[in-house]
Formats: C-alpha cells, sequence, structure tokens
C-alpha cells in the first residue's frame, strides 16, 4: 500500500482487507486545521477477488458509495459513480468522483491491474528463508532481481519486501510518482503499477506499459485510463498487443472532475 | 466463507484541496508553499490507523512526499 502527499492533494491506495474510505473524515478534519478545504474526490477499484472478506463500507461499491456521499461537504456538489464494465466477469472498474467545480487539469493517471502472473515471475517476490535482510534490503535485492528500475531508470525508487513474500515500491521523480505492489502468493498472485503523467509525458506510456507487461507476464492485465487533456488510452492496445495480450473490452466514461476514464482489459491467448 | 487470501485489487483514494481564500491558490502563500506537507506524521498516523495501515519506508523531495504502507 501507499500514501503520497503533495501540498495540494494525498492520494492512499491500499490493498487488503483495509478500510480506506474511514480516511476521508479526518483528512478533511486536519486539512481544515492548515487552512485548505476539500475541492475534489476521486475513488477507484476494480473487482475483489475475496469481496465476501471485505469489511463495512467495502462490502458492496453502493455502500462505498453511500459512505463517500455522507462524509463529503454539500460544496462537492458534482459527483457521479459508475461501475465500468468488461467481457471478463472478474473484471469491472468502479469509479465515484465528486468536485466543487468541473476543473480538468492537465495530469493523466493510469491504473494497471494484472493476475495470474507468470509463475516464475512471481517468484521472484518470496522472501527466501532466513535471508538475514530486513524489509528495505530484501526491497532493493527484488527490485534488482526483476528490474523494476528500469521502468523509469530516473526514478528514486523506496522498495519494501513483506515476509514471507510480497513487495511494495514507490518511485519519485520531480512531480511524478509511480507505484508497486506484489502479491505472488499463486492461485490469487496478483500485482499493480501506477504512474501519472503530464501533457509531454504521455508519449513515454508505451515504453513503460511494455515493461510492466514483460516483468509480471500477466495472463490478464486491466488498464484504466483517467485524462482530461489527453488521450493516452489510444497508445495502451498497440503497446501490449505485440507482447501477446489481445484487447478483450474498452469502456469509457466521463466523469465531472477526472475527465475521461477509459477501462481496457487484456487477456493472453493461453486464456 | 471461501477460503481467502490475501486481496490484491487496491482500493484508490484522490483528495484535492485549496486554500479557504482564492487568492492563496498559489503554492508559495501555503505557508512556504507546503500546504498539506504541513501535516504532521502524528496526524498522518492516526488517518493511517483509520485505515488500519502503518509506514515502513518513506522518501520525499521538492514536489511531495511518499510513503510506503503494510496492512
Amino acid at each position: 500500500s501507499s500514501l503520497f502527499v503533495y501540498p495540494d492533494k494525498i492520494i492512499i491506495k491500499t490493498c487488503g482487507t483495509t478500510q480506506l474510505l474511514k480516511s476521508v473524515r479526518p483528512l478533511i478534519h486536519h486539512a481544515r486545521h492548515l487552512g485548505l478545504s476539500l475541492s475534489s474526490v476521486r475513488y477507484t477499484r476494480g473487482n475483489y477477488i475475496f469481496p465476501e472478506s471485505q469489511p463495512f463500507p467495502h462490502t458492496s461499491f453502493k455502500d462505498e458509495v453511500v459512505y463517500l456521499e455522507d462524509s463529503l461537504p454539500n460544496s462537492l456538489r458534482f459527483r457521479k459513480a459508475s461501475v465500468m464494465p468488461s467481457k471478463i466477469p472478474t473484471h469491472s472498474w468502479h469509479v465515484f468522483t465528486a468536485s466543487t467545480e468541473i476543473d480538468l487539469g492537465d495530469v493523466f493517471t493510469i491504473e494497471i491491474c494484472m493476475t495470474e502472473l507468470d509463475k516464475v515471475s512471481a517468484g521472484k517476490f518470496f522472501r527466501r528463508p532466513s535471508d538475514g535482510k530486513n524489509g528495505d534490503s530484501a526491497g532493493k535485492e527484488m527490485t534488482e532481481a526483476t528490474a523494476i528500475g528500469n521502468i523509469n531508470p530516473s526514478a528514486l525508487i523506496c522498495d519494501y519486501a513483506f515476509d514471507p513474500c510480497g513487495y511494495s515500491m514507490n518511485g519519485i521523480d520531480g512531480d511524478r510518482y509511480s507505484t508497486i505492489h506484489v502479491t505472488p502468493e499463486d492461485g490469487y498472485s496478483y500485482a499493480s503499477f501506477e504512474t501519472v503523467g503530464s501533457r509531454h509525458g504521455g508519449d513515454d506510456i508505451a515504453r513503460v506499459l511494455k515493461k510492466v507487461a514483460q516483468i509480471f507476464r500477466p495472463a490478464t492485465m486491466s488498464v484504466s485510463t483517467t485524462s482530461a487533456g489527453r488521450d493516452v488510452w489510444g497508445r495502451v492496445a498497440s503497446a501490449l498487443e505485440p507482447l501477446g495480450l489481445k484487447r478483450r473490452s474498452c469502456a469509457a466514461d466521463e466523469f465531472p472532475s477526472a475527465g475521461t476514464v477509459v477501462y481496457q482489459t487484456f487477456t493472453t491467448r493461453r486464456k | 466463507m471461501a477460503v481467502s487470501g490475501f486481496e490484491g485489487f487496491e482500493k484508490r483514494l484522490e483528495l484535492h484541496f485549496f486554500g479557504d481564500d482564492p487568492t492563496e491558490m498559489d503554492l508559495n502563500n501555503l505557508g512556504r508553499g507546503l500546504g498539506l506537507r504541513r501535516l504532521d506524521f502524528d496526524s498522518l498516523q492516526q488517518v493511517l490507523h483509520a485505515v488500519q495501515c502503518t509506514v515502513v519506508s518513506a522518501v520525499g523531495n521538492l514536489y511531495f512526499d511518499s510513503y510506503v504502507l503494510s496492512e
């Protein structure tokens, strides 16, 4: 899981059975003490592999939306909730946005979810028993062993390996973050990649997508792009299809304060 | 209850804030341009406690602070 704190925005991304939405009220409270008011919210998630394990309010998207609506000030009057479908029953994309005005920035966000990882690739995210390392040094070892550092060579990487397996990393490069979370256990292996970019950054996205797909070699990959000023979504299929990941679905929707969300799913032919 | 493993799929929350006085939109007026970065670690830990997470690693630069969390 990861937290990013900018002067004017905060991003929290958590896996497991965390009650993420319970952070909204305390964050609004603490920000008010700094003279800051909430201007927009965006909540996104895929489908849980183990939905019955999720605690309230994450018991259903409906519960999450009601909880968010109750937590937000009335000033955030432009609101929308949507579940974007795909042709894969286990994959859909849940989006909720709210804002005080329809203000589209020029940043795009790309959120990648990968399942059924290649076994050899996933195997690199297990700690070796009594390796004599701590989370940081074992994390560094995993970063090197998987060439994750090559995704964005100019990023400073903060990585951590969990015991007995699992990995998280944050990359920071100027005002751009990237983050990876890996759950490598066979049967429900999962990895995510996320980064942001601005107008001039979209050209790099194809190279980044290829690197990510080559590191994890997933059987199923979903890519959600959220952008106001830039249609990065068009670069996704042309980057992934040469790697044997065929596009199975593409859904798009407009959100008042986030712009266009395009949700695409890809599977290998071996499916 | 199906046998559960560790849930990989994440929940992601992004919140944007602005200064109360619109003239303070220039980040340099938000207390040396730090805005939310002036949240002290105790406040961040309070928020993370509500989310059942703790910080295991951190790094920041001129633009933002980043934390790796453990559930």
